[in-house]
Parts: C-alpha cells; sequence; structure tokens
C-alpha cells in the first residue's frame, strides 16, 4: 500500500504541517503573542543585562 | 498579592529572582530566568522546570502549574498553596531562544537540536551556580512536561558528561523527571490508537484504518534514529497522520484532557499570562527593557521539527546505571503524550534493572490516604500513573504534584504506607 492510500480519506491534507500545528497549539491555550519569536533588531533592549557591565554574562534582580 | 497574609510569608522572606543571561556559545542569546527560592529550607533542592512546545514560555508553569502564585481575573498574583517552590529552590528558563523573554538580535541563535538546547542550558547553569555558590552543591534535579521529554534527557546527559569531565563547577544532579512527556516517539506514536481505542475515543473500525500508517511511521523513525535529519522530517509528517486522523474522528476533544472539549479553537483560557507580563509595572519589576513576551513561538516550534522523531531514551540508561534516578509520570487522560506510550518505552527500556523494574508490583500512590496514582519502581526508575489528570499534572492535581516531588526527591516515593500507619508502626 503506498502512504497516498493509507491517507487517502482521512482528511489530513494540511493538518499534519507543522505551521497548522504550532497555530493550533497556541491557539488551544488562547494565547496570541504578537511575534512568532523573539528577534529583536540591535543588541541593546533596554533589559537589565544590556544595561549592565558589557563583562558581566548573567545579571539579575530581586523583584517583590 | 491580596492573599499574601495567609501564606505564613512576608513580602520581606520571599527571594524571588529574575535574570537574564548571555548565552556563552551563541552569537547574540540572551536568556530569561525566574528563581524563586524555597519558601521552606535554603538546604532544599534545587529543581529546574522546562515547559515543551517546543517553543512555550517556562512562565506557563510558574502562572498555571507549579509557581508560587497564579493570576487572577483582576491580574492580581494568588499564592499557591501547592508551589513547588515549597519544597524546592525553583528555576524557570525561557527556553529555546526566541520564547518567553529570552531573544536574539541574530537568527542563527535559533536552536535546531538537543546539542544546541542542552549546551544553553548547561552554559546557563555554571553561570547561575557561580551567582548563586551557596546552592551549588544541593542536591539539583531538572523537571518538566511535553516537548520537554526531548529536552531533559538531553540536559542530564549534558550535565552529566559536564560532571564526569570535571568542566566547571561541579552539578550535583541527582535525578530528572519527565511529566506526560514526548522521550521515544516509536513507541510513544505506537501507542495513540491503542490509548484512543481503550478511551473510546476511535471505533475499532477507525482503530484498523489508522493503525495501516503506524507500519510506515515506525519504518520512518528507525530511519530518522537518533540524528537523522530530512529523515526525522518524514517521520514527521508520516507519523502526525496518525494523530491528526484520531483528533479528526475525536471532534473537539480537548487532546491535552479528553475529559473536556475545545469551545471553538480554545482548550485552555491561559491569556492572563500575555496580559499579566505585558504589563509596564511588571515588565519593570522583570528588568526586561523593551523586550516583547511571547508566550508561545511558532518559529520555535518549527525550527525543532527535525528534532521532534529525534529517540531521545537512548541516552537514559548510562544515566540510571551511574544512580541518577528517572521518574517517569502522566496524567490519565491525557491523549497527546499518553500514560500508555510512556508506560510502554519506559518498561522497553534496555538497563540492568529492567527486568526488576517489570516485574515489579502495582502499588497506590497515597495522598491524604487516597489514591493519587500508581506507582511501579525499581532503584532508580519510577513510573507514576496520576488520576484525575491531563497532560498538566501539577494544574489538575495540584496537592499530588507537590507531594510526588516532595517525595520523590526526599528518596521516599515507592514508600507505599500511609503516613498515620507509618507513625503507628514506628511507635
Amino acid at each position: 500500500l503506498s502512504l497516498a492510500s493509507l491517507t487517502d480519506g482521512l482528511g489530513l491534507a494540511r493538518s499534519s504541517f507543522p505551521s497548522v500545528q504550532a497555530q493550533s497549539l497556541i491557539r488551544a491555550l488562547n494565547l496570541f503573542p504578537d511575534h512568532d519569536v523573539n528577534l529583536i533588531d540591535g543588541a541593546d533592549a533596554g533589559d537589565s543585562l544590556s544595561s549592565a557591565d558589557p563583562n558581566k554574562r548573567l545579571v539579575e534582580k530581586r523583584f517583590t | 498579592m491580596p492573599n499574601l497574609a495567609d501564606s505564613g510569608v512576608s513580602v520581606e522572606d520571599l527571594g524571588h529572582h529574575a535574570g537574564y543571561y548571555k548565552i556563552e556559545h551563541s552569537y547574540a542569546a540572551k536568556m530569561f530566568y525566574l528563581f524563586f527560592e524555597s519558601r521552606g529550607s535554603k538546604k532544599d533542592p534545587v529543581v529546574i522546570w522546562l515547559t515543551g512546545g517546543p517553543g512555550c514560555s517556562s512562565e506557563l508553569a510558574v502562572f498555571y502549574e507549579n509557581g508560587p502564585f497564579s493570576i487572577a481575573d483582576n491580574l492580581s498574583l494568588v499564592w499557591n498553596q501547592y508551589g513547588w517552590d515549597q519544597a524546592s529552590n525553583l528555576l524557570y528558563v525561557d527556553q529555546p531562544t526566541g520564547t518567553g523573554f529570552s531573544y536574539s538580535s541574530d537568527k542563527r541563535d535559533i536552536r535546531h537540536n538537543e546539542y544546541g538546547v542542552s549546551n544553553d542550558l548547561y552554559d546557563f547553569l555554571q553561570a547561575f551556580f557561580a551567582e548563586h555558590p551557596n546552592l551549588a552543591k544541593n542536591d539539583f534535579y531538572i523537571t518538566g512536561e511535553s516537548y520537554a521529554g526531548h529536552y531533559i534527557p538531553a540536559f542530564a546527559a549534558r550535565v552529566h558528561r559536564g560532571n564526569k569531565a570535571k568542566e566547571g563547577i561541579h552539578i550535583n544532579l541527582k535525578g530528572f523527571a519527565i511529566g506526560n512527556g514526548l522521550t521515544d516517539p516509536a513507541i510513544q506514536y505506537k501507542a495513540y490508537t491503542d490509548y484512543a481505542l481503550d478511551m473510546g475515543i476511535i471505533t475499532k473500525t477507525d482503530y484498523e484504518r489508522i493503525n495501516k500508517v503506524v507500519g510506515p511511521c515506525e519504518v520512518a523513525i528507525k530511519l530518522c534514529g537518533t540524528d537523522g535529519t530530512v529523515s526525522c522530517m518524514a517521520s514527521y509528517f508520516v507519523c502526525n497522520i496518525i494523530f491528526s486522523s484520531i483528533i479528526a474522528r475525536a471532534g473537539n476533544i480537548n487532546y491535552y484532557d479528553i475529559r473536556k472539549q475545545c469551545v471553538g479553537s480554545l482548550c485552555y483560557d491561559f491569556s492572563n499570562l500575555e496580559k499579566f507580563l505585558n504589563q509596564k509595572s511588571v515588565r519593570a519589576s522583570l528588568g526586561v527593557g523593551d523586550i516583547e513576551f511571547v508566550s508561545c513561538s511558532h518559529t520555535v516550534y518549527q525550527a525543532m521539527l527535525l528534532d521532534w522523531m529525534r529517540n531521545l531514551e537512548v541516552g537514559i540508561p548510562t544515566l540510571l546505571e551511574d544512580g541518577v534516578k528517572l521518574l517517569v509520570y502522566a496524567g490519565e487522560y491525557d491523549l497527546i503524550c499518553n500514560w500508555l506510550g510512556n508506560s510502554r518505552w519506559v518498561h522497553a527500556m534496555e538497563w540492568s534493572g529492567q527486568k526488576e523494574f517489570v516485574a515489579s508490583p502495582e502499588v497506590p500512590f497515597l495522598v491524604d490516604d487516597s489514591e493519587a496514582g500508581v506507582l511501579k519502581s525499581h532503584g532508580p526508575l519510577s513510573f507514576l500513573k496520576v488520576h484525575n489528570a491531563g497532560h498538566m499534572v501539577p494544574m489538575d492535581q495540584p496537592k499530588a504534584a507537590l507531594e510526588m516531588l516532595k517525595r520523590w526527591t526526599q528518596g521516599t516515593l515507592s514508600e507505599t504506607v500511609a503516613e498515620p500507619e507509618k507513625l503507628v508502626a514506628q511507635m
């Protein structure tokens, strides 16, 4: 049996595509992130590490 | 935190930290993490939690599973009396790069496999323990769920390898726990139809028809092995036909918890997470600057496509032989990473104690004198089927999940005698 004949009629089409799966995963949790991934332009994002001594590899702050 | 007074601690007592780490072997990646000191003792073990997806942020678990607090409808925080920080110094990391508040300015930092993911986590741990040398001697445990069934064995093996090679700071790795995880796809994909039939999600006719894809799926996964590339992508497409076919027949079923239906396309409502973490005051508190919060990343999910069907079970026997504990647990109503598939790979795993583990009896896992699950264990290996829970065990059964963590880290998980009886026995 070919795979095509096995899958024929199972109503699969696009549903096995990773992009569809990813979308379904995220929507199932009622989440709608504004960006697909956290990639930024430029190195300085104003976070605690960017604004620290450039030699520091880790910056940690206590919060309440 | 409106119910802080009930928690028995004051704000000043809470050691809550947020930080960024510049990933060493990257172009420009920075990893965000949250660290909650134990509400018990500083000597409690250090536990790291990894959220799956792949591509979902660790904050999902912080606020909806086992973190110190959850988010109320008015976006205030409510104390979680069963947070895992009751028994551990608890770490959550947004990983792989690109999820949550972890970010990079260079797209080459997006990870495609467990080699990249585990090295980033290992580098982070080294930096974390350098920052907290007082915690470096504590017992260390790796935990997580779902796709973390891939991350966890790879990360545990990386830590173990680093320790053996005397790289950097010695990490006192005592165990790793996988909750409703995807670890050995060949076995777990084959189990989908059996679980679905057992649970009445599909008919016998559906079962026989869908099972015709199992053979090609197995062949494709075999070709993928532990380090395949194109064959792994092919097996993703072939094998997901099994899962998609079941879902197509099951209607609006919530595949994380088959007792529930999904309303529209929504199975859960975690939307307060995005609302809460995008507030200016919260962002300022966490020190995330201009970085947006990406709750789950499409791109990271797709970047891990070649990794999906790889078998991560292969690295586990070495860890067991060296005395590192493994707990595999699974909520009984999850379909996507169901208990049956997990139980089968755990039983099929070849290690020196396999025969004894297979022969070991199932015993009740008692919490408050009622059966919260069924446990099998031998030596360093334990398998726990958790009752009345879906994919997210700490969300569905918070008390049982905390009890599981406590007993497992304290080495008393397989002691089946209920607490009062134990006291009488000791008297």
